[in-house]
């Protein structure tokens, strides 16, 4: 069973801890702030108080033996610079990175981080895109005639039931999933509830597709 | 033509604006920060230097009249929600706003946030379950025996061409498109050479997806 590590306990790594142990996985979390560590007690399968840029900490801890540590320090890019350095140092095979900018990331790419996480930046592009289509968060065609499509709810189908949403009502198209918040539920209850910001993810032919989101 | 304006530029703020400008919209940037606007001034269509929880600013600014305003003031949030009221109570149509956290995003609907965003939360989440499969980014059933996946390139692949990857290689699979950090290039050149956290977007039959994805 992998072993999970994040250091750092913020928003996105308090975050990070949840939904890990929301997929039954084991996460072990982490933070030089008594506080936060608290808070995190009932989110990670452990939770210790720790300052992890320092070798004995991260020996004594055996953080090089996880499969995945993730470094979500945020403010303070010396310390988290040094933490990659020390787990890269000590044999740590997979270390993820939250960064602060593009010099902070070009420096943890040098000293060997696996990988870059800018959840702003991210969010940016993401939401920008939203912006432009209203009605359509995404639309990937598929071809051989198929598509798939990310369809916004505003205010038009609110509090409609999900299967006398326009895009349930063709059997050319099917309901594949719905996105509230961050959360997907696969295999989608019908019967539930639309609320504004609800996503849909409806799979089908693309003509179909494309009439039913013109109208909305 | 729609219009959009953005309030606060601090790394999601920031890049919310380039996005805009990259996808060839029209985006006003403000901030209270001249060194942030002197930074935004060529990623956005104007960038003005603005205290904007004030309503002579926004009346002066006609900032009701966009399309979409997004408060993207990230510590303080009290002129977060200031920012908020006044731009509601003076009819702007659709306010969309980042969180700092679940506290101020209650207090954020109450007073008639369009949309509350936590980037941090919502990255949280996707990380979360990219650490669970690493081959795999994502995956879902479309019905009808076809599936599509969303692949992530390791170390394994890293330097192939994209149609020299395994999932290329079927009559039965299409690359839809593939991702490289947060960019989404549609229609592939599949000649490009592939690097570590590219993500491949496959469609096709469902059982062909999962045997590639499982020999990976
Ligand atoms: N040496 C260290 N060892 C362990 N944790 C640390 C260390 N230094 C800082 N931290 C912790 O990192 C956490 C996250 O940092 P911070 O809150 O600055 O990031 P942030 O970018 O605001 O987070 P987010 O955006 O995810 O909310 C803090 O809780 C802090 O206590
Ligand atoms: N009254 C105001 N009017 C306009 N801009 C403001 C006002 N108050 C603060 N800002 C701006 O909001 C911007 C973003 O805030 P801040 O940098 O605290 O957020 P952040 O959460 O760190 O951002 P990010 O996480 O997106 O990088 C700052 O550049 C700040 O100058």
């Amino acid at each position: 069973k992998k072993q999970f590590a994040v250091i750092g306990l913020g928003r996105f790594g308090l975050a990070l801890c949840e939904e890990l142990m929301e997929q039954g996985a084991q996460v072990l979390a982490l933070d030089i702030d008594e506080q936060r560590v608290k808070l995190a007690a009932d989110k990670a399968s452990h939770a210790i108080i720790a300052d992890c840029s320092s070798e004995d900490t991260v020996a004594e801890l055996k953080l090089d033996e996880y499969d995945i540590v993730v470094v979500a320090i945020g403010d303070d890019i010396n310390t988290s610079i040094l933490t990659t350095l020390v787990l890269k140092e000590m044999g740590t095979k997979t270390v993820w990175v939250k960064a602060k900018n593009k010099f902070h990331a070009k420096i943890l790419y040098k000293i060997g981080a696996d990988r870059i996480i800018s959840p702003e930046r991210d969010m940016g592009i993401r939401i920008a895109r939203s912006m432009l289509d209203r009605r359509v968060f995404d639309f990937l065609a598929l071809g051989s005639g198929l598509a798939i499509a990310e369809v916004v709810i505003g205010g038009k189908h609110l509090g409609e039931r999900i299967d006398e949403h326009p895009c349930a009502k063709s059997n050319k198209l099917k309901i594949l999933a719905y996105k509230r918040g961050a959360t997907i539920y696969d295999q989608p209850d019908l019967s539930v509830s639309l609320e504004i910001g609800d996503i849909l993810i409806v799979a089908g032919e693309e003509e179909v597709l494309k009439e039913k989101i013109r109208l909305l």
